[in-house]
């Protein structure tokens, strides 16, 4: 199991031997781009440093890192981080348990719902300023 | 051999509604099973706690959403719609193996499996240390109805784990998501009203407040104008935040609020409770000893039971029940209905769009602080009354006359109910 000695077992120790393996090298990244959506699985003799180049730069910008495209300390340090395991939009490559039927065009754009308006601007709504009009309290947490 | 199988469930249930986003509706019917399955369980928690999360996380998606998520722990496997579980390495059946502590902490699938990596050290919604399982479990469910990931700030579809504190909800731009595949809530409202608080302010001076209350059987939502949005972890139970009234199906609230008088009546069947906001509950009985709840009959004198609803004209003093068809104006001071009434509805609020009306059964009436207007509610859409407002940018507009109807779901948002089973959390 994995250790802990208190009641509520907040001291839990992760075991140094189930550690991820850190994402440290070009193959590494690779193997990472692959496996959440941004480029084709890397085959032997693949001519790919361009593409892996374009999509370490999709990959920068969508974190909003600088886009170089190069392998810097600051993306191999995102591509650490925790992270759910469903690849991404860009390129998906139809993990989610059903493959994409032949033909239908890949998500590309990141999911982005601007076009949804947030009416803030409630018509009607008084100033908070204005005693003599009833105003709501301040909103509370959950 | 068993888990192949289910991959190949047939989609029944299960539709797809494309949009350019990627997000894809992964289920036609409105109340989903879950279960966290019994090979499944983190030795990190409590079972306990691990189930209490996971209601809350599905709960959180279904006060946004027209969906219901019911626990599960005795049907057939096959009629779970989403099940959960932890698991490290090979796991679970699953052929797409964990990779120890750090990265990848979770997956999901559209056919509703949610596996956790129990190499992760998850935590429950107040620690502040490891990742919470509330977190990632809100987030993968939002896999399994059909939302990718988005880098929007602020998302809780973003592929990486942000820590945060406890307090995280779901923002617009993810409910607005989840609803373009499933749809807006929907619905009538037994009740409506603006609550009225006094306050005296650092100067001392006395402020009034509002706030505005939608009930619905037994169950009720404070609306947060100035969020567009109901209060976070709404609805809740009639009795958990009023005291003294009945429990459900409340037909009508009035506040009959002037110089002298400063009272609040809510009614249901024949019988009427008069509500002690000071005290924050119902009066049991009033200055002459007389119990409460009183008969409709003898308190307003003309005004039949049981009531469709009811609204108080501040200005006019009068107080408009609505019963059927009909209308009645009841004079407060005087304490009788007025000489000519009752009426039809539709004859002292007449329709600006002929046949756009309510016509009969009006659901509720309510007052808006907000919008400074009356709003008849009816079905899943509301009537808005003409104002002072309105009558000086169009004068030609008739007193009292009524806007066409337009959906309700499209002015006060998000107003969801969640399954039974978890209205107390």
């Amino acid at each position: 199991e994995t250790l802990f000695h208190g009641r509520d077992h907040s001291d839990l120790e992760p075991s140094l031997l189930r550690q991820a393996q850190p994402i440290a090298d070009l193959r590494a990244a690779q193997g990472f781009l692959a496996k959440y959506g941004w480029t084709a699985a890397p085959r032997p003799g693949d001519p790919g440093p361009r593409a892996f180049a374009e999509a370490v730069r999709a990959f920068q910008s969508a974190n909003r890192l600088p886009a170089t495209g190069a392998l810097d300390a600051a993306t191999l340090r995102v591509m650490n981080r925790p992270r759910c395991g469903v690849p991404d939009p860009r390129g998906a490559s139809g993990f989610q348990g059903v493959p994409r039927p032949r033909g239908v065009p890949d998500p590309q754009g990141a999911f982005d719902p601007r076009g949804v308006p947030d009416p803030r601007g409630n018509p009607g709504l008084r100033s908070d300023r204005d005693p003599r009009v009833p105003q709501p309290p301040p909103a509370r947490a959950r | 051999a068993k888990r192949f199988l289910q991959l190949l469930r047939p989609l029944v249930g299960r539709e797809e509604a494309s949009g350019d986003s990627g997000a894809t509706r992964a289920f036609s019917k409105r109340t989903l099973k879950w279960r966290l399955v019994g090979e499944g369980y983190s030795s990190q928690l409590s079972a306990g706690e691990q189930r209490y999360i996971f209601r809350l996380a599905f709960r959180m998606w279904s006060e946004v959403t027209p969906l219901d998520f019911e626990e599960d722990l005795t049907s057939p496997g096959a009629q779970i719609d989403i099940k959960l579980g932890f698991g490290r390495g090979r796991h679970l059946g699953c052929p797409r193996v964990f990779d120890g502590s750090g990265q990848e902490f979770a997956h999901a699938w559209r056919l509703g499996d949610v596996h956790f990596d129990e190499d992760e050290h998850f935590t429950p919604p107040a620690s502040d240390t490891g990742i919470s399982l509330l977190r990632v479990a809100v987030h993968e469910i939002g896999h399994v109805l059909g939302l990718p990931h988005t880098y929007r700030t602020g998302s809780v579809m973003q592929p990486n784990y942000i820590p945060q504190g406890p307090a995280f909800e779901l923002d617009w731009s993810d409910r607005k998501a989840v609803q373009k595949l499933y749809g807006p809530c929907e619905g009538s409202f037994d009740t409506a009203f603006d609550w009225i608080r006094k306050e005296r302010n650092q100067y001392g001076e006395v402020m009034v407040r509002f706030s505005t209350y939608f009930f619905r059987k037994s169950w009720y939502w404070l609306y947060e104008n100035r969020n567009n949005r109901t209060r976070y972890g709404d609805p809740i139970q009639i009795p958990i935040g009023w005291h003294g009234i009945p429990a459900q199906n409340i037909d009508a609230f009035v506040h009959i609020w002037t110089w002298r008088r400063d009272e609040r009546y809510f009614f249901k069947g024949n019988q009427y409770w008069w509500y002690d906001s000071d005290k924050d509950q119902a009066h049991t009985e009033d200055e002459q000893g007389n119990r409460y709840p009183k008969l409709i009959s003898e308190g307003f004198p003309g005004i039949p039971s049981p009531l469709d609803t009811a609204f108080y004209d501040r200005r006019k003093r009068l107080i408009y029940f609505f019963k059927g068809s009909l209308v009645f104006a009841f004079d407060v001071e005087r304490n009788q209905v007025l000489n000519s009434y009752p009426k039809k509805i539709i004859d002292v609020f007449p329709a600006i769009a002929s046949q756009n009306h309510p016509f009969r059964n009006i659901d509720s009436a309510y007052y808006s602080y907000a919008h400074n207007s009356i709003f008849f509610f009816k079905g899943n859409a509301y009537w808005k009354v003409v104002n002072d407002k309105d009558k000086q940018h169009n004068s030609w507009l008739p007193s009292n006359g009524l806007f066409p109807k337009e959906s309700t779901s499209g002015k006060w948002f998000d107003v969801c109910d969640v399954h039974t089973s978890t209205l107390s959390m």
